[in-house]
């Protein structure tokens, strides 16, 4: 169930009649490692260690008879503490339609998310609407039309258009005229550090007050998490986020990360490319996994 | 300035912070630092951080440089990886590489999966100057390869680059897939493919050496692509790949335009790995 990690950091603590303040710093380090080699940001490892410490040098684990397993139980409990509720899914607005924006880096997966998302709408019985406003990428619009026709949702677009902030209204304004229960738009991938591309995704934001923004992340994302999940957190504002491509052998630090700055809750993760592979975001079962 | 024993510690260790912050990983930073540390060299940052940059140089260097071999026309090159690194990007920008120094190029749409993966890599042959050969979506992926190598032969063309879907590696059916697609270009051209690069994400941490290592045994990976290097990522995960598993670093993608495409250098990359 634990990792070697882990393993060997209990064994640390294990089989000393009294534990010393030495015996958890030592444990520590193989925390440390484990947290590390599951891409959680070096300095997100340094407070949770600290924070760790702190709780294990408490009476507790030094009187424990077994405070090996005690130790254990405060690292997972903490990580898992810090994964945020879980189960904590968009909630739909009270006056409809309710809007969603969708953003993030290149390639993250928030095409996809935005048909996904649509398809969990819809088997709760929700009429909606996906509105492409990445103006940018090759065959985008196409890309979105198709998924929007396996969900099945209506998509809004506009060919040969400019103004990516202008869609998102008028598509808002359609959706409104529908009576719609909610709309997705969706984004095109940027750097955290275009200023221009970020002005953007605020513009929207000023135009159309989206009840939800979502960050789509990737679940492979490494020590860069915490510098991308920073900028969209106070340059944008982070509702919620969803981890994508959870389907590989990657550990997913990246989710301790995105937690421990942007305070964001973790709704969603993606487990593969059909539209319903999205699962509820667990955060015990993340906890576990990080840990290794 | 550290001076003394204790500033030594200091120092190497905010420089192993750094090389862990640049996803180096913490295995190939402790073994870099710790080098470095026992070389007895003067222990001043800056003397520290140019050992470190020169350990990283040669490391990066060591790798395998392939002989390429242009003298099999088509030249046919495979690109793989797993899902939105940059792949069809990275195709768009080495098919106007080859454009510009005179090539005749034909793309292969061999992503007959994902929703409009055949458009978007229309749209950049068009912007480019290469032809395509696709199927309908859903069509067998090996049989794209396949016509597409025959007519780029037939046709007496320079180059192929096969553009394939996304795929995890842990994924078995996925990667006997991708094998399967090189194998069926031998069939046709000889040697081929000749070239199978692997686009991995500047913004991924250590899943990226697992991907290496499953791609590279499962269609031999003869060079990578780091796209995505204009953002903050540092992309120090190849440092931690040509340590352990030796396959050279090609090109790095930074930005999404068909020139933003550089060949990699070593001692750029250093420099502002530890910038
Ligand atoms: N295995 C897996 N693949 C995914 C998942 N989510 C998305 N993908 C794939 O990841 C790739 C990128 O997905 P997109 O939805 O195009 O990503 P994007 O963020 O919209 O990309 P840009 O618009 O270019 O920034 C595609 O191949 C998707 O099929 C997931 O949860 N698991
Ligand atoms: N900033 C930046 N973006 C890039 C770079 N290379 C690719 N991209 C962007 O990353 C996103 C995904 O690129 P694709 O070429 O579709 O990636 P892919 O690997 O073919 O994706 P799949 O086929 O879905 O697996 C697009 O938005 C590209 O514009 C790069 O070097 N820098
Ligand atoms: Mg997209
Ligand atoms: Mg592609």
């Amino acid at each position: 169930e634990i990792s070697e990690k882990l393993e060997s950091a209990l064994k640390r603590i294990k089989g000393h009649g009294k534990i010393s303040e030495k015996n958890v710093t030592d444990a520590l380090k193989d925390v440390r490692l484990a947290l590390l080699e599951a891409d959680v940001n070096y300095k997100v490892v340094k407070q949770f260690t600290d924070d760790v410490k702190t709780k294990a040098l408490g009476k507790e684990v030094l009187t424990s008879i077994t405070p090996g397993q005690l130790f254990v139980k405060i690292v997972y409990e903490e990580l898992r503490d810090l994964m945020g509720e879980g189960a904590k899914e968009v909630a739909l607005a009270p006056n409809p339609p309710t809007v969603i924006m969708v953003a993030g880096l290149q390639g993250s997966g928030k095409t996809t998310a935005c048909a996904k998302l649509a398809r969990r709408f819809s088997q709760k019985g929700k009429k909606g609407m996906l509105i492409a406003a990445d103006i940018y990428r090759p065959a985008a619009v196409d890309q979105l039309e198709t998924l929007g026709k396996a969900v099945p949702v209506e998509v809004y677009y506009e060919r040969d258009e400019d103004d990516a902030v202008g869609i998102v209204e008028r598509g808002l304004k359609a959706a409104k005229s529908k009576a719609l229960d909610y709309v997705i738009a969706d984004t095109a991938g940027r750097l955290h550090v275009d200023e221009k591309m970020m002005e953007e995704l605020t513009d929207i934001r000023e135009r159309v007050h989206p009840h939800e923004t979502i960050l789509v992340a990737d679940g492979m994302t490494g020590q860069d998490a915490v510098t991308i999940a920073k900028e969209f957190s106070s340059t944008l504002g982070i509702d919620g986020v969803i981890l994508t491509k959870m389907d590989g052998d990657e550990r997913g630090g990246a989710a301790l990360s995105i937690r421990a700055v942007s305070g964001a809750p973790i709704r969603y993760i993606g487990v593969g490319e059909k539209l319903d592979a999205l699962e509820v975001f667990h955060p015990e079962r993340m906890a576990s996994r990080i840990l290794g | 300035i550290a001076r003394g024993g204790g500033d030594r510690a200091g120092t190497l260790e905010s420089i192993e912070e750094l090389l862990i912050g640049a996803d180096i990983g913490v295995r190939t930073a402790g073994a870099i630092v710790e080098k470095v540390g026992s070389s007895g060299i003067s222990l001043n940052e800056e003397s520290v951080r140019d050992t470190i940059r020169n350990e990283i140089i040669s490391i990066l260097s060591g790798t395998c440089q392939p002989g390429v071999d242009l003298l099999v026309k088509p030249h046919v090159i495979m690109v793989v990886g797993v899902n939105g690194t940059g792949k069809t990007t990275t195709i768009a920008k080495l098919a106007h590489r080859y454009k510009t120094a005179g090539n005749q190029v034909l793309l292969a749409a061999c992503d007959t999966f994902r929703a409009a993966a055949i458009e978007q890599l229309e749209i950049w042959a068009g912007r480019v100057g290469a032809d395509v050969v696709k199927h309908k979506p859903g069509a067998d992926a090996a049989s794209v390869a396949y016509d597409a190598c025959s007519a780029a032969a037939s046709r007496g063309m320079d180059t192929v680059i096969i553009d394939t879907a996304g795929r995890l590696q842990t994924k078995k059916n996925l990667m006997d897939e991708v094998a399967k697609i090189g194998r069926v270009t031998g069939k046709v051209v000889d040697g081929a493919p000749h070239e199978v690069l692997l686009v991995l994400d500047a913004t991924t941490g250590q899943n990226s050496i697992s991907q290496a290592k499953a791609f590279s045994e499962v269609c031999g990976v003869t060079g990578i692509v780091m796209a995505k290097l204009d953002g903050t990522a540092k992309g120090g995960i190849v440092v931690a790949i040509a340590k352990e598993l030796g396959i050279p670093i090609q090109f790095i993608g930074t930005g999404e335009s068909i020139d933003d495409l550089a060949a990699f250098d070593p001692e750029t990359f250093a420099t502002a790995l530890l910038g």
